[in-house]
């Protein structure tokens, strides 16, 4: 389903070149559970950026479904990814205006799912992260876990083939957590494919599959 | 030198009040060594807020160096922070338009210190935290565990008498996590007051006392 082959994402600041991603190779098949770990700066993020396509590797090649993506324009790359893939964003991107409601419910709204049916499914996604009585709540009047929690409810509403989460629990506490992370895996046992970025070992160990980053390279890849 | 008794914050959120801090007393020595844990929305922030002079409360008192501080203005307060709190917060707030090295080199600037002491204090701080080849790097581009390393820099760079520190580890792998946080022991241990709210027990449990939050309230307060 997704095939990197020797990708390379190079970054330029005031002339001297930063690797970020270097030969990188990665087959991931449908429904499958991967977790990416490494030290910070390793490239985790530039890597979910690229199969997101958020980003466009420099070198290398990106096939989705057979399909070359890595060098589609910006709209088409927007279309792809609208119906493909949900991202949680390692530091929530939430629209400040909006409220929680408002901000889980973006996707059905920007895909014209009539309001009933919406508001209806936007509850029950803020019912499972715990956050029901927050619904009202902008951005801002949230604590940095309750943002991170509308972030991965926003992430899964529209049931996206592929959820690419960059670190997901960073400002979580353990129950918080292990709630999310109960949340993406029960999606992954439906079929859906789950790619997680994270730091912590206790979560990176929960995945089938465990890829390890050094300096923009793939330095281990173990199945269970 | 910290004293907090009988503090409360209440916030409104359209019509329905959440009490972020309830009943709050809380005493802190010059030096001391403080960790504050508890739930994702148990008021950690809030409390960090209040005591860093970036919120105010609704009930009780705040004396610093037995002074009441809960109540001055905004320009007061903005006098008593500059000089005493030194500032890591759970989502870095770092100048965009500025490199990592304008951006720990801030304070420096707004306290009128000379071009060549600042680059020099500049420069060992971002060495210090393994970003020597990143000071001229914007946050954009830096990745998530660098911003909060060059937030980290900013924030002791001034010398504060006391670090109020909101999950200064969450973006960090495990290496990059200890040599943050051995950084801030080793000013506490020159006599810097430390507080510092994590989710990560490994962090908190380093604290000379911990304090546990739960609904806004202090649920536990261990010497060890
Ligand atoms: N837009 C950019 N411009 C320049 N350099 C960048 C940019 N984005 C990332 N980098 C650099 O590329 C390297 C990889 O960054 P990346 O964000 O992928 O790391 P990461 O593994 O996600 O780290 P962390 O765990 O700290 O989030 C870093 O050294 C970073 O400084
Ligand atoms: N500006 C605000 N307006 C309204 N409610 C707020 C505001 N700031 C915080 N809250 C609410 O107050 C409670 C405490 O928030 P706080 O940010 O202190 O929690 P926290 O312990 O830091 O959580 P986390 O671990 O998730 O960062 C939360 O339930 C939150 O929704
Ligand atoms: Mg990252
Ligand atoms: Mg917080």
């Amino acid at each position: 389903m997704i095939a990197l082959e020797g990708v390379g994402r190079t970054f330029t600041v005031g002339g001297s070149p930063v690797h970020a991603l270097v030969d990188v190779a990665l087959a991931v098949r449908a429904g499958d559970y991967l977790s990416i770990m490494g030290p910070s700066g390793s490239g985790k993020s530039t890597l979910l950026n690229v199969l997101g396509l958020l980003d466009r590797p420099n070198a290398g090649r990106y096939l989705l479904d057979g399909r070359e993506v890595g060098t589609l324009n910006d709209t088409e790359q927007a279309a792809v990814r609208l119906h493909q893939f949900g991202f949680v964003f390692q530091f929530f991107h939430l629209v400040p205006r909006m409220t929680a409601a408002q901000n889980v419910g973006l996707p059905l709204t920007l895909a014209g799912v009539p309001a009933p049916q919406r508001q209806e499914r936007v509850a029950q996604a803020l019912a499972a992260c715990g956050l029901a009585d927050r619904a009202g709540h902008r951005p801002d009047q949230l604590s940095g876990g309750q943002r991170q929690r509308v972030a991965i409810a926003r992430a899964t509403i529209m049931n996206p083939q592929v959820i690419l989460a960059d670190e997901p629990t960073g400002n979580l506490d353990r129950a918080s957590g292990e709630q999310v992370v109960g949340i993406l895996e029960d999606l992954n046992r439906r079929g859906m494919t789950l790619i997680v970025v994270t730091h912590d070992p206790a979560v990176g160990e929960r995945a089938q599959r465990r890829i390890h980053m050094d300096d923009g390279r793939i330095s281990a890849d173990h199945a269970r």
